[in-house]
């Protein structure tokens, strides 16, 4: 209860933002409360929750103590699902130094984290600022990736980057474990990557993978989730596996 | 000839460094003599034609004076293709404030401009400050672009960016069009991509569009090409013929 948990991986398109939107969403039908906080000024958790990326959203204006959280806190379509969106003064966010950015989005959802079960931050594709930002204030962080031989070399990137945030912010950090997506099992690649995973970085590996599936496309288009979009498709229903396997194990 | 060739897009896994790779290889073999620069501090480009990216490798070592550029330049397997390779300081080149960044990578390109017909920059996937200043040093840029709604609202994005930098640094940087990429036409979106790109943005897209083809995993293990890997395979034929577009029109 009351977890936060940053989904983040620098490597660009492993899945971050469609993991963050449809674990939300299914676990939203169980229904556990959970908030959405897009942490990348490209705004794609916020629009593939089915709002605006404003000029002055949420996340910002929430940090810099613009408005109270409740106040930048919105509804998605998604039941349970609630979300504070991305803007594009973020940047700023992180220009203004790193501890006073990681202060002001710690006191922010230790304000509404009584109201949720599950805080996701939906992370950029950037050893930077955000991110780091964004772990500095997680409980846990889960790693997206596909099973393509960039995204093995930049895992070693995205662990190096946890560690230092442990070092100097957060010590009891956990990671999370890393989820496959896009996953297509004739490739030659994918069942190399998850024995790598394990062996070489010790990393769990969830059982769950996700495959590659039109679906989730037209779901971002449509700004929801797979589960509202088309609840027996395959990704619908590996989301669905995903959440019980993670709240079976935790 | 001369050309200096950005390839960017700051949304994630849209296939910059798979292009930028694909693209040098092919045009190695006509022969054209191609430079690529690793200004992605993941450093793919660099895995990617064969090389490790060291702790000090060759863009920080040149841009920041360290080594003259002919000395931080490697052979690649590719003919007609050399390599600036990536390395963990690249931040630091952008923290040194992006005027000074853009002086330093400038000076360091014209010295070897000369000896190559084309110089082609990998970008990080990032709107921030190695972007800009690849941007603010090239002549053209080049943005690969998947057909999907979220790789649709980084257009804007990306956009932006240039706009910017012509602002600031460049006037007279061109776009170089757009290139679509892992196509699948039987895709819901595939085919509204191009009429957005073209209707909305009023952007060139290239008539070639490279198929979502697994030998590009294949090859970026090997560190390869796929015209090395597999020349018949259909992303390899896809890049011979964008090369050929692209020379044919500019
Ligand atoms: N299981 C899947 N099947 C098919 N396509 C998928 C799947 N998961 C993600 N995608 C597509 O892959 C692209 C990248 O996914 P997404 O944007 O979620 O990744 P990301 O890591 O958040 O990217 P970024 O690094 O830009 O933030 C998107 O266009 C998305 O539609
Ligand atoms: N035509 C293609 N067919 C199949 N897979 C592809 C194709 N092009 C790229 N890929 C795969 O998609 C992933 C993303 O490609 P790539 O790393 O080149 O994109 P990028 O834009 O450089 O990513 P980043 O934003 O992290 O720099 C890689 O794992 C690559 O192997
Ligand atoms: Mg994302
Ligand atoms: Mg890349």
């Amino acid at each position: 209860k009351n977890q936060i948990l940053a989904i983040a991986n620098q490597k660009g398109g492993v899945g971050k933002t469609t993991t963050a939107i449809n674990l939300a969403s299914v676990l939203g039908l169980i229904p556990l409360r959970c908030l959405v906080v897009d942490v990348d000024p490209q705004g794609n958790a916020t629009t593939g929750l089915g709002h605006v990326v404003a000029g002055e959203g949420g996340t910002f204006r929430m940090a810099t103590g613009i408005e109270e959280p409740q106040q930048v806190i919105t509804k998605t379509r998604e039941a349970g699902v609630d979300l504070v969106s991305a803007c594009s003064f973020l940047e700023r966010l992180a220009e203004q130094g790193e501890a006073s950015g990681i202060r002001a989005l710690r006191s922010c959802l230790e304000q509404v984290e009584t109201y949720y079960d599950l805080i996701l931050l939906d992370c950029p594709p950037s050893a930077g600022g955000l991110t780091r930002m964004a772990l500095a204030v997680a409980d846990g962080v889960l790693i997206p990736t596909q099973s393509e031989p960039y995204a093995l070399e930049g895992v070693q990137g995205i662990l190096q980057v946890i560690s230092n945030v442990q070092r100097d912010h957060k010590p009891e950090l956990r990671v999370a474990g890393t989820v496959l997506t896009m996953f297509e099992p004739e490739q030659p690649f994918a069942w190399e990557m998850a024995s790598h995973l394990r062996h070489r970085y010790g990393l769990k590996v969830w059982d769950t993978v996700i495959p590659r599936d039109s679906v989730v496309a037209k779901a971002a288009a449509l700004g929801r989730s797979v589960i509202k979009t088309e609840p027996c498709s395959r990704a619908a229903l590996s989301y669905i596996e995903l959440a019980r396997e993670i709240l079976d194990h935790e």
